[in-house]
């Protein structure tokens, strides 16, 4: 489960990390032993542009909470994993035969926009709108 | 090495990252942002009019709730005449815009020509950086208007604001009025004027960019420094400085280019 939004990730933030590329993925896994899969979900993942140290040209904002979707789409997918109808049909076959038919994958499926404030070469300012960039929910596609 | 230090366990395997998966991975983030390389300004003063003005927007749409929907949240003076720009002043040009860029003023000369004496400033911003696929749908010119006390409360001045169409060395360039308005000597604050086409002009031809040029008449007719009317320049505190600002839209599907 995600620990708490990324306002609080701000505080729990580790000072002085050590990578120059902080890119921070965190996921607690309740039941992670490899063989007990979990079911495929939303984890955190927030890009820091304060610990890229890149805010001589980013303004704002300080980084985003990007998350990812991670876990398993097996068969019965049961209605809650957000799944398409051809993904439960995806996972009977894949069920029949494992071996040559894959799962269906465990991606985005509502994602939102966010808005980044940064001076270009000329220092003139940019304020431009990237869409597809946090994920809302995860889905078996 | 993505979470070493970090208290929070991962079911990442932990590993130290090459510096060459550093950087790989920094040229990714920046392919997001849609640019090839980290950009390098040379001025970055958050206190300079133009990003204080862009920052205003960026908080105008991210925090208004409904990321869709946001409110200009710079008010010009409003002149005799009415809003200088009523289409700018409904938000839709901001709601649809992709991006939106300010622009530094590369150049100002205060000139008077003789000999009829005719006082007026120039400015030069420079579109020819815009990212590709993307159409001004509204421009703005920005200047500030200080209050100045030797004069009249009651005392009016003319301005005006032209692009310029040729340069002569020597006589006076070919000058288009785009705009022009009375202001009171006690207003204060930015006058805006939309320089919608004439920025679509300059992106289209940036050979044909050659600038703004602002003057200032008394109520006589007669030539005046802009100075004497409170309209700052380059001179001018930061966070007074003019500048011009561009909303744009993307006019096509941009298509990742295959690496």
């Amino acid at each position: 489960s995600a620990l708490g939004g990324s306002k609080q990730r701000n505080a729990n933030q580790p000072k002085g990390a050590k990578s120059q590329v902080t890119l921070r993925m965190a996921n607690i896994a309740e039941n992670s032993s490899s063989d007990q899969m979990q079911a495929c979900k939303k984890h955190e993942l927030y890009v820091s542009f304060k610990d890229l140290k890149w805010q001589d040209w980013i303004i704002a904002p300080d980084g985003y909470a990007a998350y990812y979707c991670e876990g398993e789409c097996a068969f019965p997918l049961n209605s809650y994993m957000n799944a398409t109808n051809h993904a439960i049909m995806q996972t009977l076959v894949n069920f029949i035969n494992p071996k040559s038919v894959p799962k269906p994958c465990c991606v985005p499926t509502q994602l939102n926009a966010i808005s980044v404030l940064y001076y270009d070469d000329s220092s003139n300012v940019i304020l431009k709108k990237y869409r597809n960039m946090v994920v809302r929910a995860c889905g078996c596609h | 090495n993505f979470t070493s230090d970090n208290e929070f366990h991962s079911s990442f395997i932990h590993r130290r990252l090459k510096s060459q998966e550093r950087r790989e991975m920094q040229r990714e983030i920046l392919s997001i942002l849609g640019l090839p390389h980290r950009p390098r300004p040379h001025l970055h003063g958050k206190h300079n009019a133009a990003p204080m003005f862009m920052l205003d927007l960026y908080n105008a749409m991210t925090t208004d709730g409904d990321e869709n929907r946001y409110s200009y949240p710079y008010k010009p003076i409003f002149t005799t005449q009415g809003p200088p720009i009523a289409s700018l002043q409904d938000n839709n040009f901001l709601n649809d815009a992709d991006m939106v860029m300010s622009f530094v003023n590369l150049v100002e000369h205060d000139k008077e020509f003789l000999p009829v004496r005719r006082h007026h400033r120039e400015f030069r911003f420079d579109l020819s950086r815009i990212p590709e696929g993307e159409a001004v749908t509204a421009a703005e010119f920005r200047i500030y208007k200080d209050f100045i006390h030797e004069r009249f409360d009651n005392e009016t001045f003319r301005i005006s604001i032209y692009q310029v169409l040729e340069e002569h060395s020597d006589r006076e360039s070919d000058l288009f009025l785009l705009d022009s308005r009375v202001i009171w000597a006690a207003e204060e604050g930015w006058l805006v004027f939309d320089v919608t086409a004439t920025s679509n002009h300059w992106v289209l031809n940036p050979g044909r960019n050659l600038g703004l040029q602002l003057a200032l008449e008394s109520t006589n007719g007669e030539s005046i420094s802009l100075r004497v009317a409170g309209l700052i320049g380059r001179s001018g505190p930061q966070n007074k400085q003019p500048f011009m600002v561009a909303f744009f839209k993307a006019t096509e599907v941009h298509l990742r280019s295959i690496r």
